[in-house]
């Protein structure tokens, strides 16, 4: 750095700066009582996985870990010549690789680092995809991974080889890939993002830092508290006192701090606002933020799905052109026809498969007052007729040819496995749609409390607190309200304010629902109605009332636990008819099931 | 097609992972029976009147 506020140390004090520096180990040592625990995650692997920097660890035990493991896609064995690229998906985030060579043995030798976290997503999902230069690239194999799990196994070597299965059949093996994982040293964590942070503002580069680049770097962290204390934290970060803050004592100084009263409020580089649940989550975010690839094969990141990571150069074109964006949210115009969902199992974003003409006709009908007056001049009445029409084909005997087609579209969405019937069993479509699942298919949480609600249809859920939020986030027709929506019959009074749960069921969903809550069936109402769609495409929009203007039946339900609860089963285009399983006065369990939607009017 | 459930006012205790997102407007996958919240007072609690504040005259 500049010249030290002090001359260089002469010999006395040499000495006694050895001396402190071998305190200062023993301090280091004494003094990181998580580092121990830590080392008893960890374990020195053999050899090191692909040209990966620093040291490279397995973890002995995954309890309450969280650091950065290095995942390496090295190569696979596909079935047949071509182009290959792959995903990982993890969380909310997607990474690829870059297009091999045209062979049935791509080598990719790609890596990433990732945030891994004990109670955050950590089954990665590995997808294979074929390319093309004009159609769309093709998902050919996926695999999902338990990374902790990988960490933890007892294995000699690095690598691991996992079969891909084809997605519309999970027991179709189509290939084999290759690949590695290890854990970065949390030392070796914070040190590397020490030296990334030290190297910005060493302004001479000899590799340490002088009060003045000290105070930059303080500064930088735009901490106004911290950045008052500048000398007194200089002092502290100095330990061996020779006048320079090493990238060991900054290392030491940004972890304890940290721990104690944050120095980095939000990340420099993202601007995310860190919280300071745990000084490594900090440090190991942090790190990945201003990694830049360790120079091998780094993978390409900043996609939110396999799928958006796999489309071609037509899709980035109207990306740049800003003819549609890929993104979580409220999306209108063209950004609606990709609508993303959380999956709350694997922690990860999904894209929902829609047929693009479909989705070009809801937003002509739904997004826009030119829909808005061809529903006034008889649009509805068409939907309705169309959907009862579609009634009578699903429940003819040839609709069942259709029910394969139907399969192979939502291949890797529908779980055959699940079915309590075999396909040929079903005799219409309109029996596949409201299939029943084998015993067991959907464990109910809590059975044996009545206190807990469980969620009634396999679906896309929003929750609110209240009807405003529900209005702010979601449901954008202008007419809805809670006494819109449950109908004349019902007093509102009783709803008013509460919360508000929607269960969007997208055409592969398992089309049966349950009882949310244990109780009593008070009554049921009927509210006959239109046949819009309920797809987020219309409930988003302001020239459609949905759920105050489509036919559906409201059931009350008197619950010990949560009082009344109102049940509320809304048709849809062509899925308008709705059938229970249940009558008033019934005694219902939470998990029974409740009745089913089918193809009708 | 689309099932709405609403709750009395302050009865349940929504799952935060839910509400979370359902702030971001993204929509959650969710299969039947997974946990949807928990209610917030016994409801027998209140509908017995508490008789430990009642005095004898």
């Amino acid at each position: 750095g500049h010249a030290s506020s002090k001359g260089l140390p002469d010999a006395s004090e040499e000495d006694s700066s050895r001396l402190s520096r071998l305190k200062q180990k023993l301090h280091i040592n004494r003094n990181h009582h998580h580092r121990q625990r830590l080392r008893r995650i960890f374990r020195r692997s053999h050899g090191n996985s692909s040209g990966s920097s620093g040291s490279c660890l397995k973890l002995v035990s995954a309890e309450d870990f969280a650091g950065i493991a290095l995942l390496t896609l090295v190569s696979a064995e596909m079935k047949f010549k071509d182009k290959w690229l792959a995903c990982v998906s993890l969380g909310e985030q997607t990474y690829r690789t870059e297009i091999s060579d045209q062979t049935e043995k791509p080598v990719w030798n790609s890596e990433k680092k990732l945030l891994l976290e004990r109670n955050g997503p950590h089954v990665a999902r590995i997808s294979v995809f074929e390319t093309n230069r004009i159609s769309k690239n093709n998902i050919v194999g996926y695999c999902e991974i338990d990374l902790l799990e990988f960490l933890t196994q007892d294995s000699d070597s690095d690598f691991e080889v996992f079969e891909l299965f084809d997605p519309s059949s999970s027991d179709i093996v189509v290939g084999k890939i290759s690949l590695s994982c290890s854990v970065e040293d949390p030392i070796e964590t914070e040190k590397s993002f020490a030296r990334r942070l030290l190297s910005i503002v060493d302004y001479n580069q000899d590799g340490r830092l002088s009060f003045s680049e000290f105070s930059d770097l303080i500064k930088a962290f735009g901490n106004q508290v911290a950045a008052n204390k500048k000398e007194e934290l200089f002092k502290a970060a100095d330990k061996n006192g020779d006048g320079f803050v090493s990238m060991d004592e900054l290392a030491d100084l940004l972890a304890i701090q940290q721990e104690k009263e944050p120095l980095i409020n939000c990340c420099p580089v993202c601007g995310e606002i860190l919280g300071v649940s745990d000084r490594l989550n900090t440090v190991v975010h942090l790190s990945l933020c201003f990694d830049e690839g360790t120079g091998n094969e780094a993978m390409t990141g900043g996609f939110l799905t396999d799928k958006e990571a796999s489309y071609g150069w037509m899709f980035k074109l109207s990306e740049w052109a800003h003819f549609s964006s890929y993104d979580v949210g409220l999306n209108f115009g063209s950004s609606a026809s990709h609508i993303l969902v959380f999956d709350r199992k694997t922690k990860r974003l999904v894209e929902e498969l829609i047929d693009g003409k479909i989705v070009m006709s809801m937003r002509a009908l739904y997004q826009s007052k030119i829909g808005l007056c061809l529903m006034d001049s008889g649009a509805k009445e068409i939907l309705y007729k169309i959907s009862e029409k579609q009634g009578r084909k699903m429940n003819s005997a040839e609709s069942a040819e259709d029910i394969p087609k139907f399969v192979e579209f939502f291949k890797d969405q529908i779980k055959l496995d699940e079915v309590k019937y075999p396909l040929e069993h079903f005799k219409t479509f309109n029996d596949f749609f409201i299939r029943e699942l084998k015993p067991g298919a959907r464990p109910i949480a809590f059975i044996e409390r009545d206190d807990v609600a469980i969620c009634a249809a396999d679906s896309r859920l929003m929750a609110f607190k209240n009807l405003e939020d529900s209005l702010r986030f979601w449901i954008k027709g202008r007419k809805f309200s809670i006494q819109g929506l449950l109908g004349k019959e019902i007093c509102p009074s009783t709803f008013v304010d509460g919360a508000l749960i929607i269960f969007r069921l997208a055409p592969q969903d398992y089309h049966r629902f349950h009882f949310p809550v244990s109780g009593i069936i008070d009554q049921f109402v009927n509210v006959p109605g239109n046949l819009y769609t309920v797809n987020p495409i219309a409930v988003n929009s302001e020239y459609c009332n949905v759920f105050t203007e489509n036919k559906r039946v409201i059931s009350i339900i008197s619950t010990a636990e949560f009082g009344k609860v109102a049940f509320v089963a809304i048709g849809a285009t062509m899925v308008g008819s709705i059938t229970f399983l249940k009558k008033e006065g019934d005694y219902v369990n939470k998990g029974d099931e409740f009745g089913y939607f089918s193809f009708g009017g | 097609s689309t099932v709405i459930c609403v709750f009395e006012k302050d009865s349940i205790l929504i799952d935060e992972d839910l509400l979370a997102n359902s702030a971001r407007s993204l929509e959650t996958l969710v299969s039947v029976g997974m946990k949807l919240g928990v209610a917030t007072r016994k409801q027998s609690e209140i509908d017995l009147p508490n008789l430990e504040n009642c005095v004898l005259e």
